[in-house]
């Protein structure tokens, strides 16, 4: 039996809802999600994360995770990670991974609040939502419909990813909704070799974001090719590193 | 005088309509959009760029460009590079770049054909247009609204971009626009100092996309810190590596 739509709103009871934000690509706003999700988790929260890049939906893969996700009595049973992440994604509800989802604004406006109201979250410190890029309806949507009680922007070095970011700040002022911090990500690489430090993307440009953000620069991630095969592999979960477990204090 | 809306499309005479896409956002196809344009323009060819990423525009940026942009007798005039490339993109028309777009699909699918249809293009080769990330309304509208005769795919090599990359070469299949080719960029980082090669986001998936595809593989672009700093001071015009200048023939 389908539940009726909506019906697990009801049922939920979410504490606190932050979104990861960028309004630029590849920034690794999926990543910076897994792993907050992974430090909330390990200190004992409820966490859960909502994918709500409809069209290009990666946070399934981060996690090792597939679909099909089961029917509840009061809607979709979201998907749970090895260390109890409650997860849902486009991605988890197709028939095959390799299926585009072409959908034009309104279905994709629909399919994120179907995310949020049709879900069994239960109940929930913190859900995570890992925005896709641009400031369109997905992004509009979730500030409209949602009560997303922060942002934590994501940034890398080069002057494109800033400037767009910069774009993304602003929405937030105009939609008045608090800015918790940035993070910049691949921030320099250290050749494992000779200990050399690359700025492969260029200088930082943290400061300038963090004085338009009015919001501290939280961390720093570095670039490291063990990221991305923890990545590949499913297992963002295992990933650790210096003050990250201090981030979410 | 304003000219009535679509006068420049009787005016403009575009013979080849080329898109770079990925699905992916952070791959690299604002980078891969100049390249192309520039060589092209070396070798003589009459080339213009729409930057179809309405929210998150970054083309002029790598051109050095800035608004505004002038209105002629027929419709909006795109601002030339240095090189000659006809150019035209939402960051030009608006009064500041820090600006965000917040516009929902239907604005954004309006602003695209706006792109195409007011802006006086002349006599052109090759008009190149780098798609946003997602397979949502300025894609779609792209598809099916421009006489786009082939599309570049961009991937990078994590299994996360190709996961996405074969939704985009899927929803090619299905739109029936035919791919040239897939460029896999920021495929690996020679390290300056000891000249050791690492892979920093993996072993590359090219193979599998170019079979999916059913295209060939037509490049693949290192991790280069010289790239970036060039994209950030607006020479993309100035990027010179082997093969690229083979690559438009
Ligand atoms: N610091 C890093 N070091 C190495 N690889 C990274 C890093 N950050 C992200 N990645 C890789 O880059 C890809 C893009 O990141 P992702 O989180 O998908 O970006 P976004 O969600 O902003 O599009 C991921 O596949 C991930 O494996
Ligand atoms: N091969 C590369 N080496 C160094 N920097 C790169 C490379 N490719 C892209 N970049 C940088 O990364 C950023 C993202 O690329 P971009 O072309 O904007 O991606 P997309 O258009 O797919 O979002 C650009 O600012 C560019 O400076």
């Amino acid at each position: 039996p389908t539940p009726k739509p909506g019906t697990a709103e009801e049922y939920n009871n979410v504490k606190n809802v932050i979104a990861v934000m960028s309004g630029k690509g590849g920034v690794g706003k999926s990543l910076v999600t897994g792993l907050l999700a992974s430090a909330l988790a390990r200190k004992n929260f409820k966490v859960g994360v909502l994918d709500a890049d409809i069209t290009g939906p990666s946070i399934p893969m981060l996690f090792g995770l597939h679909g099909p996700v089961a029917v509840g009595e009061f809607g979709i049973k979201p998907l749970e990670s090895r260390t109890g992440i409650k997860i849902i994604s486009m991605n988890l509800l197709l028939p095959s991974e390799d299926q585009p989802v072409i959908w034009r604004g309104p279905l994709v406006s629909q399919g994120i609040r179907q995310l949020w109201g049709d879900v069994m979250w239960g109940d929930l410190d913190t859900l995570l939502i890992d925005l896709p890029p641009g400031t369109s309806d997905a992004t509009l949507t979730i500030m409209q419909s949602l009560p997303v009680s922060g942002l934590v922007m994501v940034t890398t070095p080069q002057s494109l990813a800033s400037m767009v970011v910069t774009k993304a700040i602003n929405m937030a002022h105009i939609t008045k909704v608090d800015i918790i911090g940035i993070i910049e990500n691949m921030a320099y690489f250290d050749c494992p070799d000779n200990g050399q430090r690359y700025y492969i993307f260029g200088r930082s440009h943290s400061a300038v974001l963090s004085e338009n953000a009015k919001a501290p620069l939280l961390a720093q991630f570095p670039i490291d090719p063990n990221i991305s095969s923890y990545c590949d592999a499913g297992n963002v979960e295992d990933i650790r590193f210096d003050g990250l477990d201090a981030l979410v204090d």
